[in-house]
């Protein structure tokens, strides 16, 4: 199901994106 | 009072995101972190529309915070 692999994909690239947030604010004290 | 921990770092990250404090977010907020965050401008677009969840080109805090605790959700079961 290629809707099923765009969901996955965007996990990842949501993932992503929090992460850097994530880092983003730990790294800037 | 983990959920409200959760909210209050949504809260945080979202007003990243909402330079100009309008309580929202919108796409061309989305492209000013393209160079501050490694995405692309198409994987920021993708993320835009993955947590606008009524598709209405604002995005809420309500829809963020949702989008990062099932981010949290993915993370804890991984």
């Amino acid at each position: 199901d290629p809707n099923m692999k765009g969901a996955a994909a965007n996990e990842g690239v949501l993932a992503n994106f929090f992460n850097s947030l994530l880092s983003k604010k730990t790294g800037t004290p | 009072t983990g959920q409200l921990n959760m909210l209050e770092k949504a809260r945080e990250f979202f007003q990243i995101c909402d330079v100009e404090d309008k309580g929202f977010i919108t796409r061309r907020d989305m492209q000013r972190l393209h160079g501050e965050f490694p995405l692309s401008a198409d994987e920021l677009e993708n993320v835009f529309d993955s947590l606008d969840a009524d598709g209405n080109g604002f995005l809420t805090l309500e829809e963020f915070a949702f989008g990062f605790s099932e981010f949290l959700c993915g993370r804890k079961i991984s």
